[in-house]
């Protein structure tokens, strides 16, 4: 089963056009295995990016690099999916 | 049986495919469970109809988890059917609805990508077909149907999670439904349930242009999303998918106006961002309960507006 320990979903508030180009661009790059949950399409929508943990660095010097702003809104993906799977188990039992 | 299940809770493809028996036996003259076709890997796709009789009468189409990950869709559209099933013959309007439509609801759109979410990989998106000549599998289901196919907002690398696939229709999973809908030929509206973000859109995702029932179709989602709102204050923005989202080619709800079915919206469901695809369990009832409004509401008018 995949693994998501230490992957970040950040969100990123795109102010400008050239801030969506610059996220386009980025999401372009498959090297860095991003999974954009929401896309770069209006500065009016926000982007939320799952970052694996080994693109991590890269990711967020290229957006200090370009003075995007962004917040992390996940800080370890897989403790969540672990309560996740935790709780689903819980109520397995429970149904049974 | 269904009072057991606990419908503030995700569940396996398993577990919902043995609820869905338990719901027909529970209600069998209202409820029905019809095979429509298999997956790619071969597991049955079943759409749960709701009917009180006749042929072919005016329908509802709903659908459910076509994107896999997004499992609060697929757990509304549990809560959903079973609330049809039991408020019929109480709630006046619902009964009034059923004693001249029929309402079909696919809860597991995307079986395949369900199934493997639970098993390999949380995050999947797509159906998980093979694509020849690549290392890549799957095809994004929602960028697969015959509207504006191949346009902007879907990819043509099979890698991508938007990647719309080799030809339209190409994945069984959306050509189950197309067949069903096409055979059919009386349904008045499809609703296609995703999440997450808080919005109700209607078509077009191919082109920005307005479609011409735009004015009612947006007056129908505001009021909608008013009930919605109303009862946990959860605040959606509605709009054309082109409008409030972006350009996406090859939609669902795109396809099926196309074809006629003038009340296609698609629901995106909680929350914001704050979890995303990872929404917890103990929200699944209030997003499925207030979803139950807007859904409700867009019926009616759909009920009370023949054409």
């Amino acid at each position: 089963e995949r693994v998501f320990t230490g992957d970040k979903v950040i969100r990123v508030n795109v102010q400008t056009e050239q801030q969506i180009e610059l996220l386009q661009a980025l999401e372009t790059q498959q090297e860095w295995e991003l999974d954009f949950w929401l896309h770069p399409v209006s500065t009016e929508l926000p982007v939320d990016i799952r970052v694996p943990r080994s693109s991590l660095s890269y990711v967020t010097e290229y957006l200090n690099a370009n003075n995007i702003p962004y917040s992390v809104v996940i800080d370890n993906l897989q403790e969540l999916l672990d309560e996740e799977k935790a709780e689903m188990l819980e109520n397995q039992m429970k149904e049974r | 049986s269904t009072r057991s299940f606990n419908f503030g809770a995700y569940h396996r493809l398993e577990t919902i495919y043995s609820w869905m028996d338990t719901l027909v036996a529970q209600y069998p003259k209202l409820v029905t469970k019809q095979l429509i076709g298999r997956s790619y890997e071969n597991r049955p796709m079943y759409v749960l109809k709701f009917s009180t009789g006749g042929n072919k009468r005016p329908a509802i189409w709903i659908d459910t988890g076509i994107h896999s990950r997004e499992w609060v869709s697929q757990a509304t559209g549990v809560w959903t059917a079973n609330k049809i099933a039991t408020d019929y013959g109480t709630d006046a309007s619902l009964t009034s609805l059923l004693n001249t439509m029929d309402i079909y609801m696919l809860l597991l759109a995307n079986p395949d990508g369900y199934a493997y979410t639970h098993s390999n990989d949380r995050m999947w998106r797509k159906t998980r077909s093979v694509n020849s000549g690549s290392r890549c599998r799957g095809v994004d289901p929602n960028r697969n149907w015959d509207a504006g196919f191949g346009g902007p907002g879907a990819s043509r690398n099979p890698c991508s999670d938007s990647y719309h696939g080799p030809s339209a229709h190409s994945e069984i999973e959306v050509k189950n439904v197309v067949n069903l809908i096409k055979s059919h030929g009386n349904f008045k509206s499809f609703i296609s349930v995703h999440a997450y973000s808080q919005l109700l859109m209607y078509p077009y995702g191919y082109s920005c242009n307005s479609v011409p029932d735009q004015p009612e179709l947006d007056s129908v989602g505001r009021a909608a999303v008013q009930k919605l709102t109303s009862l946990h204050g959860t605040r959606y923005k509605v709009g054309s998918i082109c409008k409030i989202i972006y350009q996406a080619s090859g939609g669902s709800i795109d396809w099926s106006y196309n074809m006629g079915i003038k009340y296609s919206f698609a629901f995106e469901l909680r929350d914001t961002g704050r979890y995303g695809f990872i929404l917890p369990a103990n929200q699944i009832i209030p997003t499925a309960s207030e979803t139950w409004l807007a859904l409700k509401h867009i019926m009616e008018y759909v009920r009370d507006h023949p054409y």
